[in-house]
Protein backbone atom coordinates (compact mmCIF):
# COMPACT_ATOMS: atom_id res chain seq x y z
CA UNK A 1 0.00 0.00 0.00
CA UNK A 2 0.73 3.54 -0.50
CA UNK A 3 -0.59 6.57 1.35
CA UNK A 4 0.03 9.68 1.08
CA UNK A 5 -1.12 13.09 2.92
CA UNK A 6 -0.83 16.74 1.41
CA UNK A 7 -1.14 20.05 2.07
CA UNK A 8 -1.51 22.69 -0.82
CA UNK A 9 -0.26 26.38 -0.84
CA UNK A 10 -3.23 27.06 0.87
CA UNK A 11 -3.46 24.95 3.30
CA UNK A 12 -5.82 22.55 1.79
CA UNK A 13 -5.38 18.98 3.02
CA UNK A 14 -5.49 16.02 0.67
CA UNK A 15 -4.96 12.33 1.73
CA UNK A 16 -4.77 9.08 -0.87
CA UNK A 17 -3.95 5.81 -0.89
CA UNK A 18 -3.41 3.04 -3.27
CA UNK A 19 -4.44 0.04 -1.88
CA UNK A 20 -1.98 -3.52 -2.53
CA UNK A 21 -3.44 -6.98 -1.37
CA UNK A 22 -2.78 -10.42 -2.62
CA UNK A 23 0.95 -10.98 -2.25
CA UNK A 24 2.17 -14.05 -2.94
CA UNK A 25 -1.65 -15.74 -2.49
CA UNK A 26 -1.39 -17.11 -6.02
CA UNK A 27 0.40 -16.09 -9.10
CA UNK A 28 -1.25 -16.29 -12.51
CA UNK A 29 1.41 -17.28 -14.30
CA UNK A 30 -1.17 -16.34 -18.27
CA UNK A 31 -1.91 -13.28 -16.90
CA UNK A 32 0.80 -12.13 -15.09
CA UNK A 33 -1.59 -11.12 -12.26
CA UNK A 34 -2.25 -12.36 -8.11
CA UNK A 35 -4.81 -14.46 -7.76
CA UNK A 36 -6.39 -12.55 -4.91
CA UNK A 37 -5.99 -9.60 -6.13
CA UNK A 38 -8.01 -10.09 -9.02
CA UNK A 39 -10.88 -11.27 -7.25
CA UNK A 40 -10.60 -8.52 -4.80
CA UNK A 41 -10.94 -5.82 -7.91
CA UNK A 42 -15.09 -6.25 -9.32
CA UNK A 43 -15.34 -6.09 -5.01
CA UNK A 44 -14.56 -2.57 -4.39
CA UNK A 45 -17.30 -0.07 -3.27
CA UNK A 46 -17.59 3.51 -1.84
CA UNK A 47 -19.88 3.44 1.30
CA UNK A 48 -21.53 5.91 3.04
CA UNK A 49 -22.61 5.29 6.42
CA UNK A 50 -25.89 7.26 7.59
CA UNK A 51 -28.05 7.91 10.66
CA UNK A 52 -31.65 9.40 10.06
CA UNK A 53 -30.09 10.11 6.37
CA UNK A 54 -27.30 12.00 6.75
CA UNK A 55 -23.79 11.21 5.99
CA UNK A 56 -21.83 10.06 9.43
CA UNK A 57 -18.96 9.10 7.70
CA UNK A 58 -17.08 7.50 4.15
CA UNK A 59 -15.76 4.64 3.65
CA UNK A 60 -13.91 2.31 0.99
CA UNK A 61 -14.28 -1.33 0.83
CA UNK A 62 -15.05 -4.46 -0.68
CA UNK A 63 -18.17 -6.37 -0.94
CA UNK A 64 -18.56 -8.15 2.50
CA UNK A 65 -15.77 -6.32 4.28
CA UNK A 66 -17.19 -4.74 7.44
CA UNK A 67 -13.84 -2.65 8.02
CA UNK A 68 -12.84 0.41 7.39
CA UNK A 69 -9.28 0.28 5.66
CA UNK A 70 -9.92 3.68 3.86
CA UNK A 71 -12.18 6.13 5.25
CA UNK A 72 -13.38 10.32 6.22
CA UNK A 73 -15.26 11.91 8.12
CA UNK A 74 -16.82 15.02 5.96
CA UNK A 75 -15.45 18.59 7.32
CA UNK A 76 -13.07 16.51 9.92
CA UNK A 77 -10.77 13.81 9.18
CA UNK A 78 -9.75 11.41 6.72
CA UNK A 79 -7.58 8.10 7.64
CA UNK A 80 -5.76 5.27 6.00
CA UNK A 81 -4.60 1.79 7.49
CA UNK A 82 -1.36 0.35 5.69
CA UNK A 83 -0.05 -3.10 6.52
CA UNK A 84 2.91 -3.08 8.85
CA UNK A 85 4.65 -6.55 8.70
CA UNK A 86 6.33 -7.74 12.08
CA UNK A 87 6.97 -10.87 13.19
CA UNK A 88 4.65 -9.89 16.75
CA UNK A 89 2.07 -9.64 13.75
CA UNK A 90 -1.75 -10.25 14.17
CA UNK A 91 -2.07 -13.91 14.50
CA UNK A 92 -0.31 -13.54 17.57
CA UNK A 93 -2.91 -11.03 18.63
CA UNK A 94 -5.24 -13.86 17.24
CA UNK A 95 -4.17 -16.30 19.50
CA UNK A 96 -4.25 -14.05 22.47
CA UNK A 97 -7.68 -12.88 21.56
CA UNK A 98 -8.64 -16.70 21.59
CA UNK A 99 -7.26 -17.65 25.21
CA UNK A 100 -9.58 -14.83 26.05
CA UNK A 101 -7.37 -11.68 26.21
CA UNK A 102 -9.64 -9.48 24.84
CA UNK A 103 -7.94 -6.07 25.63
CA UNK A 104 -6.56 -5.47 22.03
CA UNK A 105 -8.52 -3.64 19.51
CA UNK A 106 -9.07 -5.26 15.89
CA UNK A 107 -7.57 -2.90 13.62
CA UNK A 108 -10.05 -2.36 10.76
CA UNK A 109 -13.11 -2.35 13.83
CA UNK A 110 -11.07 0.71 15.69
CA UNK A 111 -10.89 2.47 12.13
CA UNK A 112 -14.89 2.09 12.00
CA UNK A 113 -14.80 3.04 15.79
CA UNK A 114 -12.79 6.44 14.82
CA UNK A 115 -15.00 6.93 11.86
CA UNK A 116 -17.92 6.57 14.18
CA UNK A 117 -16.98 8.82 17.07
CA UNK A 118 -14.59 11.31 17.03
CA UNK A 119 -15.04 14.56 16.56
CA UNK A 120 -11.32 15.98 15.76
CA UNK A 121 -8.38 15.19 14.26
CA UNK A 122 -6.64 15.28 17.45
CA UNK A 123 -9.12 12.83 19.14
CA UNK A 124 -8.36 10.10 16.37
CA UNK A 125 -5.16 10.69 16.71
CA UNK A 126 -5.16 9.89 20.71
CA UNK A 127 -7.12 6.85 20.05
CA UNK A 128 -4.96 5.42 17.19
CA UNK A 129 -2.06 6.11 19.15
CA UNK A 130 -3.22 5.20 22.60
CA UNK A 131 -5.24 1.67 22.06
CA UNK A 132 -3.81 -1.50 22.23
CA UNK A 133 -4.09 -3.54 19.03
CA UNK A 134 -4.02 -7.17 17.64
CA UNK A 135 -1.65 -6.13 14.92
CA UNK A 136 0.71 -3.51 14.33
CA UNK A 137 0.36 -0.97 11.22
CA UNK A 138 0.22 1.96 9.89
CA UNK A 139 -2.64 4.96 10.31
CA UNK A 140 -2.24 8.03 8.44
CA UNK A 141 -4.32 10.51 9.45
CA UNK A 142 -5.38 13.61 8.24
CA UNK A 143 -7.16 16.98 9.19
CA UNK A 144 -9.07 19.32 8.45
CA UNK A 145 -6.65 22.34 8.61
CA UNK A 146 -2.95 23.58 7.87
CA UNK A 147 -0.30 21.26 9.17
CA UNK A 148 -3.00 18.39 10.29
CA UNK A 149 -1.61 14.88 9.12
CA UNK A 150 0.28 12.41 10.70
CA UNK A 151 1.90 8.63 10.38
CA UNK A 152 1.23 6.71 13.42
CA UNK A 153 3.79 3.70 13.43
CA UNK A 154 1.96 0.92 16.24
CA UNK A 155 3.63 -1.95 17.35
CA UNK A 156 0.51 -3.92 18.84
CA UNK A 157 1.43 -1.84 22.20
CA UNK A 158 1.82 1.32 21.46
CA UNK A 159 2.86 4.10 19.48
CA UNK A 160 6.70 4.04 18.24
CA UNK A 161 6.23 7.00 16.41
CA UNK A 162 4.37 9.83 15.33
CA UNK A 163 5.59 11.64 11.73
CA UNK A 164 3.85 15.21 11.56
CA UNK A 165 3.30 16.99 8.38
CA UNK A 166 4.66 20.83 9.14
CA UNK A 167 4.45 22.74 6.21
CA UNK A 168 6.49 25.55 7.70
CA UNK A 169 9.59 23.31 7.71
CA UNK A 170 8.76 22.55 4.12
CA UNK A 171 7.39 18.76 5.28
CA UNK A 172 3.78 19.56 2.45
CA UNK A 173 3.34 15.74 2.45
CA UNK A 174 3.93 12.66 3.86
CA UNK A 175 4.50 9.41 1.94
CA UNK A 176 4.16 5.96 3.81
CA UNK A 177 4.46 2.69 2.08
CA UNK A 178 4.80 -0.77 4.31
CA UNK A 179 8.02 0.71 5.78
CA UNK A 180 9.20 2.17 8.90
CA UNK A 181 9.59 6.11 7.94
CA UNK A 182 13.03 6.00 9.67
CA UNK A 183 14.69 3.00 8.17
CA UNK A 184 14.99 2.06 4.48
CA UNK A 185 12.74 -0.15 2.65
CA UNK A 186 13.09 -3.68 1.42
CA UNK A 187 15.60 -2.96 -1.78
CA UNK A 188 13.04 -5.56 -3.55
CA UNK A 189 10.42 -2.94 -2.77
CA UNK A 190 10.87 0.37 -3.02
CA UNK A 191 8.00 2.17 -3.32
CA UNK A 192 8.68 5.04 -1.41
CA UNK A 193 11.81 6.56 -3.36
CA UNK A 194 9.97 6.63 -6.87
CA UNK A 195 7.02 8.32 -5.12
CA UNK A 196 8.36 10.91 -3.16
CA UNK A 197 10.27 11.68 -6.64
CA UNK A 198 7.04 12.24 -8.40
CA UNK A 199 5.82 13.86 -5.22
CA UNK A 200 8.47 16.51 -5.39
CA UNK A 201 8.11 16.39 -9.35
CA UNK A 202 4.53 17.37 -8.74
CA UNK A 203 5.44 20.34 -6.55
CA UNK A 204 3.34 21.80 -3.60
CA UNK A 205 1.65 24.12 -6.02
CA UNK A 206 0.11 21.16 -8.19
CA UNK A 207 -1.11 19.28 -4.96
CA UNK A 208 -4.58 17.96 -6.00
CA UNK A 209 -6.70 15.30 -6.90
CA UNK A 210 -5.23 15.25 -10.30
CA UNK A 211 -1.14 15.60 -9.15
CA UNK A 212 -1.74 13.01 -6.54
CA UNK A 213 -3.53 10.22 -8.33
CA UNK A 214 -0.96 10.57 -11.05
CA UNK A 215 1.65 9.70 -8.26
CA UNK A 216 0.06 6.98 -7.32
CA UNK A 217 -0.58 6.08 -11.36
CA UNK A 218 3.13 5.54 -11.17
CA UNK A 219 4.98 2.36 -11.58
CA UNK A 220 5.97 0.93 -8.86
CA UNK A 221 3.89 2.55 -6.83
CA UNK A 222 1.20 1.87 -8.96
CA UNK A 223 1.93 -2.69 -9.18
CA UNK A 224 0.22 -6.17 -9.44
CA UNK A 225 -0.95 -5.78 -6.42
CA UNK A 226 -3.11 -2.35 -6.66
CA UNK A 227 -6.47 -2.86 -6.37
CA UNK A 228 -7.67 0.90 -6.25
CA UNK A 229 -6.67 4.49 -5.44
CA UNK A 230 -8.68 6.60 -3.46
CA UNK A 231 -8.68 10.02 -3.62
CA UNK A 232 -10.12 12.63 -0.13
CA UNK A 233 -10.36 15.95 -0.02
CA UNK A 234 -11.39 16.52 3.99
CA UNK A 235 -13.37 20.42 3.63
CA UNK A 236 -15.55 19.65 0.34
CA UNK A 237 -16.27 16.16 1.99
CA UNK A 238 -15.21 14.43 -1.49
CA UNK A 239 -14.09 10.37 -1.71
CA UNK A 240 -13.84 9.29 -4.95
CA UNK A 241 -12.29 5.67 -5.86
CA UNK A 242 -10.92 4.39 -8.95
CA UNK A 243 -10.25 0.29 -9.60
CA UNK A 244 -6.53 0.49 -10.56
CA UNK A 245 -4.48 -1.93 -13.39
CA UNK A 246 -1.16 -2.34 -13.95
CA UNK A 247 -0.48 -3.56 -17.18
CA UNK A 248 2.60 -5.20 -18.32
CA UNK A 249 5.47 -4.28 -17.86
CA UNK A 250 4.66 -4.13 -14.05
CA UNK A 251 6.32 -5.07 -10.98
CA UNK A 252 4.84 -8.07 -9.31
CA UNK A 253 4.85 -5.79 -5.89
CA UNK B 1 14.51 -11.10 -12.11
CA UNK B 2 11.78 -9.69 -10.29
CA UNK B 3 10.07 -7.68 -12.71
CA UNK B 4 11.55 -4.02 -14.81
CA UNK B 5 14.08 -1.78 -13.35
CA UNK B 6 12.54 1.25 -11.72
CA UNK B 7 13.19 3.50 -14.29
CA UNK B 8 9.60 4.47 -14.91
CA UNK B 9 8.95 8.44 -15.60
CA UNK B 10 6.19 10.16 -13.66
CA UNK B 11 3.18 9.80 -15.15
CA UNK B 12 0.72 12.65 -16.09
CA UNK B 13 -2.62 12.86 -17.25
CA UNK B 14 -3.84 10.03 -15.93
CA UNK B 15 -6.62 11.95 -14.11
CA UNK B 16 -9.70 11.27 -14.10
CA UNK B 17 -9.68 7.74 -15.10
CA UNK B 18 -12.17 6.68 -18.09
CA UNK B 19 -16.03 6.27 -16.57
CA UNK B 20 -16.21 2.47 -17.66
CA UNK B 21 -16.26 -0.40 -15.29
CA UNK B 22 -12.95 -0.94 -16.00
CA UNK B 23 -11.82 2.09 -13.65
CA UNK B 24 -15.83 3.17 -11.86
CA UNK B 25 -16.50 1.92 -8.26
CA UNK B 26 -20.18 1.87 -7.03
CA UNK B 27 -21.54 3.71 -4.18
CA UNK B 28 -23.78 1.75 -1.41
CA UNK B 29 -25.65 3.18 1.48
CA UNK B 30 -25.23 1.62 4.76
CA UNK B 31 -27.62 2.62 6.97
CA UNK B 32 -26.38 2.46 10.99
CA UNK B 33 -30.15 3.49 12.08
CA UNK B 34 -31.08 -0.52 11.26
CA UNK B 35 -30.05 -3.26 13.21
CA UNK B 36 -26.42 -4.55 12.70
CA UNK B 37 -27.36 -7.12 11.66
CA UNK B 38 -29.51 -6.21 8.78
CA UNK B 39 -27.47 -3.23 7.70
CA UNK B 40 -25.17 -4.86 4.46
CA UNK B 41 -27.78 -7.36 3.75
CA UNK B 42 -28.89 -5.22 0.14
CA UNK B 43 -24.90 -4.93 -0.48
CA UNK B 44 -23.82 -8.92 0.29
CA UNK B 45 -27.14 -10.50 -1.49
CA UNK B 46 -26.41 -8.34 -4.26
CA UNK B 47 -22.83 -9.26 -4.36
CA UNK B 48 -22.83 -12.89 -2.87
CA UNK B 49 -21.21 -14.46 -5.98
CA UNK B 50 -18.04 -12.45 -6.02
CA UNK B 51 -17.62 -13.02 -2.24
CA UNK B 52 -17.97 -16.76 -2.63
CA UNK B 53 -15.65 -16.37 -5.52
CA UNK B 54 -12.67 -14.87 -3.37
CA UNK B 55 -13.12 -17.26 -0.62
CA UNK B 56 -12.60 -20.12 -3.17
CA UNK B 57 -9.86 -18.52 -4.81
CA UNK B 58 -8.42 -18.19 -1.35
CA UNK B 59 -9.42 -21.86 -0.56
CA UNK B 60 -7.81 -22.80 -3.65
CA UNK B 61 -4.44 -21.10 -3.02
CA UNK B 62 -4.18 -22.94 0.71
CA UNK B 63 -5.37 -26.47 -0.79
CA UNK B 64 -2.38 -25.99 -4.06
CA UNK B 65 -0.57 -24.96 -0.78
CA UNK B 66 -0.72 -28.64 1.40
CA UNK B 67 -4.37 -30.02 -0.10
CA UNK B 68 -4.73 -32.02 3.55
CA UNK B 69 -3.63 -29.13 5.85
CA UNK B 70 -6.37 -27.15 4.08
CA UNK B 71 -8.57 -29.74 4.49
CA UNK B 72 -7.97 -29.37 8.25
CA UNK B 73 -8.39 -25.95 7.90
CA UNK B 74 -11.17 -25.13 6.25
CA UNK B 75 -13.10 -27.44 8.54
CA UNK B 76 -12.05 -26.11 11.35
CA UNK B 77 -12.96 -22.66 9.84
CA UNK B 78 -16.40 -23.61 9.09
CA UNK B 79 -17.19 -25.31 12.30
CA UNK B 80 -15.35 -23.89 14.68
CA UNK B 81 -13.98 -20.70 14.01
CA UNK B 82 -17.65 -19.39 13.29
CA UNK B 83 -18.02 -19.07 17.50
CA UNK B 84 -14.91 -16.31 17.53
CA UNK B 85 -17.25 -13.96 16.39
CA UNK B 86 -19.69 -14.40 19.40
CA UNK B 87 -16.32 -12.70 21.22
CA UNK B 88 -16.34 -9.99 18.56
CA UNK B 89 -17.30 -6.01 20.06
CA UNK B 90 -20.70 -4.98 18.71
CA UNK B 91 -22.18 -3.81 16.22
CA UNK B 92 -19.38 -5.71 14.48
CA UNK B 93 -20.36 -9.32 15.51
CA UNK B 94 -24.02 -9.19 14.71
CA UNK B 95 -22.49 -7.08 11.34
CA UNK B 96 -20.77 -10.29 10.37
CA UNK B 97 -23.31 -12.93 11.13
CA UNK B 98 -25.76 -10.57 8.93
CA UNK B 99 -23.60 -10.66 6.48
CA UNK B 100 -23.46 -14.87 6.98
CA UNK B 101 -27.19 -15.24 6.94
CA UNK B 102 -28.02 -13.03 3.67
CA UNK B 103 -25.36 -14.71 1.90
CA UNK B 104 -25.55 -18.18 3.14
CA UNK B 105 -21.67 -18.39 3.79
CA UNK B 106 -20.83 -20.27 6.92
CA UNK B 107 -19.83 -17.66 9.28
CA UNK B 108 -16.97 -18.72 9.82
CA UNK B 109 -16.18 -18.19 6.50
CA UNK B 110 -17.42 -14.28 6.31
CA UNK B 111 -14.92 -14.38 9.77
CA UNK B 112 -11.79 -15.33 8.05
CA UNK B 113 -12.29 -12.47 5.61
CA UNK B 114 -13.14 -10.11 8.16
CA UNK B 115 -10.16 -10.70 9.93
CA UNK B 116 -7.56 -10.96 6.56
CA UNK B 117 -5.94 -7.67 8.19
CA UNK B 118 -4.98 -9.20 11.63
CA UNK B 119 -3.88 -12.81 9.68
CA UNK B 120 -1.35 -10.98 6.82
CA UNK B 121 0.60 -8.56 8.87
CA UNK B 122 3.59 -11.20 9.05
Amino acid sequence: CTSIVAEDPAGKLYHARNLDFGLFMGWDFKNHTWVITEALRPMIMNIEFQMKGQVVYKAVTYAGFIGAITGMIPGVLTMSMNERFNLDGGYLGIIEWLLGDHNGKWMSFLTRDVLMYSTSYQQAKETLSKDELLAPGYYILGGNSSGQGCVITRSREKSLDIWELNPGKGVWYLLETNYDHWKAPLFVDDRRTPGMRCMNQTTQQNVGFAGIFNVLSTKPVLNKLTTYTALMQVNAGKLETYKQHCDDPCWPW
Amino acid sequence: RLGPPQKEECVTGKYPPPQTAEYQVPKYVVNLDLPAADRWTHIVKERAKSIVNLLQKFKDFVKALDAKLAEKIFDYVDHNLGNLTNTLPQPYADEIKGIAKATEIPLGEVLLYNIFYEIFTV
